[in-house]
């Protein structure tokens, strides 16, 4: 949710600039945008009409550089670099944050040595620092660094811009989970009936031990 | 009596003058206080208590300042005298502060930084003595052992509007959110120390090293399940044996949660037990960013 | 709207919420 309100001043930003420039003057806003230390998210600026109508001409390569950075990694831009413009050193600082994001997609427990190898980084210390400063202390990830297991448990990671088809197993995922949860409470519902019969039928046994005892004193006096 | 008195001032007065303070207090102490030849009355025994603390003080003679600080605290709660309460309390915050009890001085520094009279008789009180006493509170608390405590007051600071103004407060920023200080930092906050704030203590390191070390290991402590001593004396900047021993000493008094296993020369930040507290707290995390959404579709019309 | 969308992908990452091992043993 933080994530989200700090950045939702910067995509309306850059929505409104994207609404009022055309053709070659939206590429350094692209840059910009790719650039900004704040800005995680960038399907907004994608759906501006101006910047679709980028497709086709000779900037197009810069819509390009947006999807890569609405739903790619680091690797998707080594693939394609002939394809795409160079990148500053801010734009490849925000293409390995949002790299770290994809990788927390899939597994909540992530190995160093598939970070290492993700990220293009050659020691432990480096990916440490990579991931305490430019990550958990930008807010985009919350975890805990093992360095005995040597892997990064990921507790929390900002959203990224959906893919097409991702739609489809966010809405499974959220049937599973109500579905779960809905089963958890009829458990739990059965373990109260059950703990209420299991003390029900106890205080019954007491009682009935308490009036045998009364008995067996009356019979004895 | 009287001529000594008389005479002992004007030589304090000529001393301060030439800004011999230590001199100058010396010269006040040889007035006889508990004389039972002449009436003395309180106000005027608290007056030259506070007035031989601070010239002491003046020369950072913290031990001497304090004995004649004791003096006057038997005296001041019955004081009506505003300025030399408010003097006291100075003084005493300066002591504690000279003595590195950095965060008691800190919660004083910042008592007096909440004055809220701008005349007390005589005295004007002007809002940049004010603001060197928060910036002070702000300082003292930094340099504190690291720990629940320090947290505590960490925490009244930065929610203190006040300080978002201070020079000071991109540090007090990241010292609150227990983020790692590197050295850029560390030097420019250096650079706004006192001498005795930057004093060599016996262990070689210096009182702003050991705060800063502390505050460190505090914060990595946030960020690792466990670390190798290796490494947290790389990330420390120190000898790893050094970063051991102050790790123990940190959890020995129960300022950081962990343990320390020196077969696999590894340093635990969790308890074993906190596992499942865990899960407890990260169900409670999903929870509430499920409202948050639940929220934010609703204000969107959802 | 896409920033609910992000935040929703979000919360359902965080599902489960612990998965470390020393917290199986501990659940077991």
């Amino acid at each position: 949710m933080d994530i989200e309100q700090k950045q939702a001043e910067v995509i309306d930003h850059f929505v409104k600039q994207a609404s009022v420039l055309k053709g070659p003057a939206l590429v350094p806003l692209i840059v910009e945008a790719t650039s900004n230390p704040s800005l995680f998210a960038f399907s907004e600026i994608l759906s501006v009409p101006n910047v679709l109508e980028l497709e086709g001409t000779e900037n197009s390569v810069y819509v390009g550089l947006l999807r890569l950075f609405a739903h790619g990694t680091w690797s998707d831009y080594k693939s394609n670099a002939d394809r795409l413009p160079q990148l500053s050193a801010d734009q490849v600082l925000k293409l390995k944050q949002l790299t770290v994001l994809t990788q927390a997609e899939t597994d909540k427990v992530l190995p160093y040595s598939q970070l290492m190898q993700e990220l293009d980084v050659t020691n432990v210390r480096e990916l440490e620092d990579f991931l305490i400063n430019e990550c958990m202390y930008a807010g985009i990830v919350r975890g805990k660094l093992d360095q005995l297991q040597r892997c990064f448990e990921v507790q929390f990671a900002a959203g990224r811009d959906l893919r097409p088809g991702q739609l489809g197993n966010m809405i499974q995922t959220l049937s599973d989970w109500l579905s779960t949860s809905d089963n958890m409470l009829l458990s739990i519902q059965e373990k109260i009936k059950w703990a209420d019969g299991m003390s029900e039928s106890d205080k019954k046994h007491r009682k009935d031990v308490e009036d045998r005892i009364e008995e067996v004193k009356k019979s004895l006096s | 009596e009287e001529q000594v008195l008389v005479i002992r001032e004007k030589l304090a007065e000529l001393y301060e003058s030439e800004q011999q303070w230590s001199k100058a207090a010396q010269m006040l102490s040889g007035i006889d206080l508990d004389s039972c030849m002449r009436m003395i009355d309180d106000t005027f025994r608290l007056s030259k208590c506070v007035q031989i603390a601070r010239l002491y003080l003046e020369d950072d003679d913290a031990y001497n300042a304090e004995a004649f600080i004791n003096k006057a605290s038997f005296l001041v709660s019955s004081s009506q005298h505003e300025v030399l309460n408010l003097q006291y309390k100075v003084c005493y915050a300066r002591i504690l502060d000279l003595k590195r009890k950095f965060l008691e001085a800190a919660l004083r520094y910042y008592d007096i930084s909440q004055i809220e009279k701008r005349q007390i008789e005589d005295e004007e009180i002007d809002e940049e003595a004010l603001e060197q006493a928060l910036s002070a509170a702000v300082t003292c608390t930094i340099l504190a052992a690291a720990g629940p405590q320090r947290s505590r007051v960490l925490a009244t600071l930065y929610k203190d509007e006040r300080c978002s103004k201070l020079k000071i407060y991109p540090i007090l920023q990241k010292v609150y959110l227990e983020r790692i200080l590197r050295k850029p930092e560390i030097d420019a906050f250096a650079e706004e120390l006192k001498g005795h704030q930057k004093a060599l203590l016996p262990d070689n390191f210096t009182v702003l090293d050991r705060a800063m070390i502390e505050h460190n290991l505090l914060s990595a402590s946030k960020l690792y399940k466990n670390i190798s001593f290796h490494e947290l004396g790389t990330l420390l900047g120190i000898p790893p044996p050094k970063a051991e021993k102050i790790a123990s000493r940190m959890i020995y008094e129960d300022r950081m949660k962990g343990s320390i296993d020196q077969v696999e020369a590894i340093i635990h930040f969790e308890d074993d037990t906190e596992e499942l507290e865990q899960w407890d707290q990260q169900i409670v995390g999903v929870c509430q960013a499920l409202n948050d959404i639940l929220d934010s579709m609703a204000k969107k019309g959802f | 709207e896409n920033s609910l969308l992000r935040q929703v992908s979000s919360l359902l990452r965080r599902l489960p919420v612990i998965e470390s091992g020393k917290f199986q043993d501990d659940f077991l």
